[in-house]
């Protein structure tokens, strides 16, 4: 029997929107593609 | 020395950008039908020492049922579902952003239809050289005119044709843009003039078109002109199916109206090698 347990969200990565984002591997995780309008 | 930033692709950066872009792109496309942004794919900004920047954007973008000569604005225009054959464009877009205001320098894109749904008794999409279809095209135009009065529409422009294997042989569905037309003994030529109603046809049917369903565009705005003026001459109308010229299009065939595939004109290198290569898949 398999039970579904709560997982804790992942902590979204920061904005990578600055200089700090080329250094800091934090905010290399990918941020992209973006989401889906209509269908994919 | 650029700084290059990784915005998220659905940040307000990125998404102002993108529906610029868009919107550029379909106002380059003078056939076929608009497209709307489906995701974005990637995002990059360079920051130059100035603090002037450039982003080169990645984005997915599906077609619509509005026609471009339709005065719908895109956000009332419907996506088209995959069943009935999804044509996508994916574009490579380079823009700028001058005194705040983000202008597109430079993209790159291709159009292709999403095969890898197709199932049996779906339709498919049929060159828009077909000849069967086009007689298809023509026989529910006569449909049509034969319902009107006073006035006579000539074929401007195929928008789509598809078709669906079912029992009894292939069932077609059309679409095609129609103007006023002068017509004499058996020929009829578009309306050369700005101002002559246009519309945009849908029929169904066998051999013959079982049901034809035009939807009239509004008049374009024209400016005001004074009676005394010299006015220069309205653009000559295309002729009446548009004629695709390209090589591309006779090495394969052309199934749909594609988005203008290049625009690059100071050459910025930063739109990618791989969309020049995938280019050629139609």
């Amino acid at each position: 029997i398999m039970f579904k347990r709560d997982i804790a969200a992942a902590a979204a990565p920061a904005v990578a929107d600055s200089p700090a984002a080329l250094t800091d591997p934090i905010l290399l995780v990918p941020v992209c593609p973006g989401r889906v309008r209509f269908f994919s | 020395q650029h700084n290059v930033l990784r915005p998220l692709c659905d940040s307000p950066k990125a998404e102002e950008a993108a529906l610029v872009a868009q919107d550029y792109l379909n106002g380059q496309h003078t056939h076929g039908y608009k497209y709307a942004l489906n995701r974005i794919e990637d995002i990059k900004v360079q920051v130059e020492p100035n603090g002037q920047e450039t982003y080169v954007l990645e984005i997915d973008l599906l077609e619509t049922n509005c026609h471009v000569l339709d005065p719908t604005p895109l956000a009332n225009c419907s996506v088209r579902p995959k069943l009935l054959t999804a044509v996508e464009g994916d574009c490579d877009v380079v823009l700028k952003r001058v005194g705040g205001v983000l202008t597109v320098t430079a993209f790159k894109c291709k159009t292709e239809e999403s095969t890898e749904d197709l199932c049996v008794g779906c339709s498919t999409l049929l060159p828009l050289n077909d000849t069967a279809a086009l007689d298809f095209v023509q026989a529910s135009l006569a449909i049509f005119n034969n319902n009107t009065v006073n006035v006579t529409y000539t074929i401007l422009e195929v928008g789509r044709m598809s078709s669906q294997l079912v029992s009894g042989g292939p069932q077609y569905l059309v679409e095609y843009v129609v103007v006023e037309a002068n017509c004499t003994n058996d020929a009829c030529m578009p309306l050369n003039d700005p101002m002559a109603q246009r519309g945009i046809c849908t029929a169904k049917g066998f051999k013959i078109a079982h049901s034809v369903d035009c939807k009239m565009f509004a008049a374009p705005m024209m400016p005001a002109v004074d009676a005394n003026s010299t006015v220069a001459a309205a653009p000559a109308v295309p002729p009446a199916v548009h004629v695709h010229t390209d090589s591309l299009s006779r090495r394969h065939g052309l199934k749909h109206h594609k988005l203008t595939s290049l625009h690059d004109p100071q050459q910025s290198g930063l739109l990618s090698a791989e969309s020049a290569e995938s280019a050629e898949i139609v």
